[in-house]
């Protein structure tokens, strides 16, 4: 049975147009999340794994492809959690970071804290020599178009984004 | 929202999840990502859970412990994951996904929305899907 990695791309509603590249998203994050088992590796390195290639992946909302704040800005959170240890990370509203998944593990494996925030985690990349990106290359154009869309007085963010109950 | 939980060959369990929040959140919003037993949870005594939705929902029943906790009573991966789902449905209505692993290596990805794409690698098959209901199968 063992090993084994199980990946998601979120729940909620997902455009026919864009279900395919969420399929292939998340199959190719969970075969590179495998062949790191496969190479030896820990689970916490799989999952790390499998986390960063969907946060590069511009199809979901998780590094680029976030969705984006009331006033237009990439703020994100992530977290990890070692089974073995209990050992965890997590940063909150943190920006300019291309993977926040691996910000997440520094916080676990390098501080003595359980999460980081804002300027805070920003701070503490800087000083685990993690460069901060642009938050221009954060954005797609389907993220500010829903942005957009979702500030009409009467927007529902959160049905947008859900869609309808299973 | 994406996250991953993996046991590897030596039977360790551990989960990541990671998002950009909800759509036009406040300045300064925290979801259920980044909070312990929320966002996700792992122990290699129980398992392991990445959680998805709406995270105010997710939260208020902190659904990735509650999930483990029906494990710990003896629930399978499945039954537990659709527990905490239930749990969270019937007294927040809230909405959201997970994905759940057991030290011994059983796995599920439950959701009560209407779509979640989730993966899963093992024994040199993958599974995937979308829609409820769905799992396609492929080899690695």
């Amino acid at each position: 049975m063992l090993p084994v990695v199980v990946v998601h791309g979120g729940a909620g509603h997902v455009p026919r147009e864009r279900s395919e590249m969420s399929i292939s998203g998340v199959c190719s994050a969970a075969r590179a999340g495998y062949a790191v088992l496969q190479g030896g590796g820990s689970s916490m390195d799989a999952v790390v794994e499998a986390v960063s290639q969907l946060e590069n992946n511009p199809s979901f909302n998780a590094g680029c492809g976030s969705v984006l704040n009331i006033n237009g800005d990439v703020e994100m959170d992530a977290f990890v959690m070692d089974g073995k240890t209990l050992g965890n990370g997590a940063v909150s509203t943190v920006r300019n970071i291309a993977n926040p998944i691996q910000l997440a593990r520094l916080v676990m494996d390098k501080t003595n804290h359980a999460c980081l925030t804002a300027e805070g985690a920003n701070r503490f990349a800087r000083s685990m020599g993690v460069p901060e990106v642009p938050q221009e290359s954060l954005i797609t154009e389907y993220s500010r178009w829903r942005w957009k869309q979702n500030l009409e007085p009467d927007a529902n963010p959160v049905e947008c984004q859900m869609g309808k109950m299973g | 929202t994406v996250g991953a939980v993996a046991v590897d060959s030596e039977g360790n369990v551990a989960c990541a999840t990671s998002t950009g929040g909800i759509l036009n959140k406040m300045e300064g919003r925290v979801g259920d990502t980044p909070c312990i037993g929320c966002g996700g949870y792992a122990d290699n005594q129980i398992g392991a859970v990445s959680t998805t939705g709406h995270g105010e929902a997710i939260m208020k029943v902190v659904l990735a412990r509650l999930i483990l906790f029906h494990m710990e009573q003896g629930q399978s991966v499945e039954a537990a994951s659709d527990l905490g789902l239930a749990c969270m449905k019937s007294r927040v209505a809230g909405l959201g996904g997970v994905i759940t692993v057991d030290p011994q290596g059983h796995w599920t990805a439950r959701f009560n929305s209407l779509q979640m794409a989730w993966a899963a690698a093992q024994s040199d098959t993958l599974h995937y899907g979308l829609y409820a209901g769905e799992r396609f199968t492929q080899s690695i």
